[in-house]
């Protein structure tokens, strides 16, 4: 029994030992904040000292990019921060923060542009960044997915919460539709949903949270590493599919994957919080799953991972623990009455191919 | 004149309150992205490095070779710059991959580089920021060496509310 997602917790779910741990070699992974949000050391070390007594672990960041102010310390930042550091045990992190920026400054642009300006940047990247798909221009869309093919090619990973609105809603009169995320909805990133255990209290297997983003994008089409898992799930569920009307199915599917998102402890201003929930807890841990297995790929000379999709929707769901159980929230009307997609066996627009089962997924992106 | 952004949502959230507009000296900070060359090479070149069964899976670039292939064309710098330079802008910072430009100006000069743009301050728990309430153009000589113009549209991200989880929906 538990009262609430801690690292040990994590660990014990996706099966991560005491022994799975970074070493620190030339290894390293990195969280992305643009609410204006600040970390504070101080958390990090209570955190640790509250909750990584069963791992070997590092208790502050590697560095700051960016301004760290003074401020209160952000629950978002903490919560990346914190979780990030306890799947990817042992491995230097830096924290990309913009607080002190310029008033006509886009946060989330600034860090592109620093992406194209560092040689030495660290290998995974965890950002809980999303605006809806309709409200940006796609002369801008379609740059920064230049932008992200410019990271994934130098072998950089990039995970993006993938929402937790569910498959959203555009409200337009009479008939409604779902509403797609971006930089969720790029065919260049990886993008990260939730789940929550099946019994809040107990270690168990995971059905979806119903807040996990998904479904499929209005602008960009459907790549083809995924098109078979894509139409694997449209004929599994076609009976009981949304109505068409409400999504596009030629569009990019995600999430890719998912981890769990509900009920986490935090530190945040030197207290422990509890019921915290978002797909920008389940992305970090993700992020540290990935940069331990960046970390044991490096030690044996091979590149990093880069780009993981292609790799990923190879493995067709092998090494992850697929969700089957639970939908997600849309729109509230007569049509969905607030459901959106469900899972399925296999791939699912609420939580991809599953959450990761470490060791195998270790094993099989080793080789 | 050619709206680079003509489908971006320009309207300002009720969350944020219209202080007034800038003060025509004040100084702006505006990112362009130039247009890039290859991208359709870079795209071929992910697929290969990203593909497991690929001969150049994990063969990923360091950033000088990104900057070599994506680089914008010298005809693309030139009228870009010559652009600013014409407005008098020329505090401008490059980027490695040289296919960013952030620049200061003034808010005056701002509006006349970027006809349309009318730049006001709004505030929102404390933090304040300037963006334009209307869509900026640019000329259309510029218009095909720009992919967009930074700094004058999109806001700020609001946090999840992280601690208290929406009211589970009925269907959820």
């Amino acid at each position: 029994v538990h009262l609430g997602v801690t690292p040990a917790i994590l660990r014990a779910r996706y099966n991560l030992t005491a022994s799975d741990v970074g070493s620190t070699q030339n290894n390293s992974q990195a969280v992305a904040q643009f609410l204006e949000q600040y970390y504070h050391p101080a958390d990090l070390a209570e955190f640790m000292n509250m909750f990584g007594g069963t791992f070997q672990h590092l208790s502050q960041v590697d560095r700051v990019v960016g301004t760290q102010g003074t401020g209160k310390a952000g629950l978002e930042a903490s919560l990346d921060v914190e979780y990030i550091m306890s799947t990817g045990a042992n491995i230097p992190t830096w924290v990309f923060t913009n607080p002190g920026r310029h008033e006509t400054q886009e946060p989330f642009l600034q860090w592109m542009v620093l992406l194209s300006n560092m040689s030495d940047l660290p290998w995974v990247h965890t950002i809980s960044y999303g605006d809806d798909e309709d409200s940006l221009s796609t002369a801008y869309m379609m740059r920064i997915n230049t932008e992200f093919m410019k990271a994934g090619v130098r072998g950089i990973s990039l995970l993006f919460a993938s929402g937790d609105s569910g498959a959203g809603c555009k409200h337009m009169g009479k008939q409604n539709s779902f509403r797609p995320s971006f930089p969720a909805s790029s065919p260049y990133v990886t993008t990260v949903g939730g789940t929550s255990f099946k019994n809040p209290f107990k270690v168990t297997y995971e059905v979806t949270d119903y807040i996990s983003g998904g479904g499929f994008s209005n602008v960009f089409g459907m790549p083809d590493y995924q098109a078979s898992a894509v139409k694997g799930y449209l004929k599994t569920v076609e009976a009981t599919l949304p109505p068409p009307s409400y999504f596009n199915t030629s569009g990019r599917a995600y999430p890719d994957m998912a981890a769990l998102s509900d009920n986490y402890w935090v530190v945040s201003n030197r207290v422990p919080i509890p019921w915290v929930s978002g797909t920008s807890a389940s992305t970090p841990v993700v992020g540290g799953m990935l940069s331990l297995i960046n970390g044991r790929r490096l030690q044996r000379s091979l590149p990093t991972l880069g780009f993981l999709n292609p790799r990923l929707y190879k493995l067709k769901g092998q090494a992850l623990f697929d969700v089957t159980e639970g939908c997600h929230e849309s729109c509230l009307d007569e049509q969905v009455q607030g459901k959106g997609f469900c899972a399925a066996p296999s791939w699912d627009p609420v939580t991809g191919w599953g959450t990761p089962n470490y060791p195998e997924l270790l094993a099989a992106l080793l080789d | 004149s050619g709206y680079l952004e003509y489908d971006q949502d320009v309207l300002i959230p009720q969350d944020w309150t219209r202080v007034g507009r800038v003060d025509p000296t004040e100084e702006l900070e505006l990112t362009f992205a130039l247009k890039q060359q290859n991208v359709h090479l870079l795209e071929e070149k992910l697929k290969l490095v990203s593909d497991p069964d690929s001969a150049q899976y994990g063969k990923h670039l360091s950033l000088e070779e990104v900057a070599s292939l994506v680089r914008p064309s010298e005809l693309t710098q030139k009228v870009v710059r010559h652009w600013l330079h014409s407005h008098g802008i020329t505090n401008c910072l490059t980027v490695r991959t040289q296919d960013f430009l952030q620049c200061k100006m003034t808010a005056e000069i701002a509006e006349t580089l970027l006809p349309g743009s009318r730049f006001h301050r709004y505030v929102r728990d404390g933090h304040s920021i300037v963006r334009s309430s209307a869509p900026y153009s640019v000329y259309d000589d510029v218009h095909q060496h720009l992919d967009f113009v930074g700094g004058l549209h999109r806001l700020p991200p609001k946090g999840q509310d992280l601690s208290k989880k929406p009211q589970q929906s009925q269907a959820g």
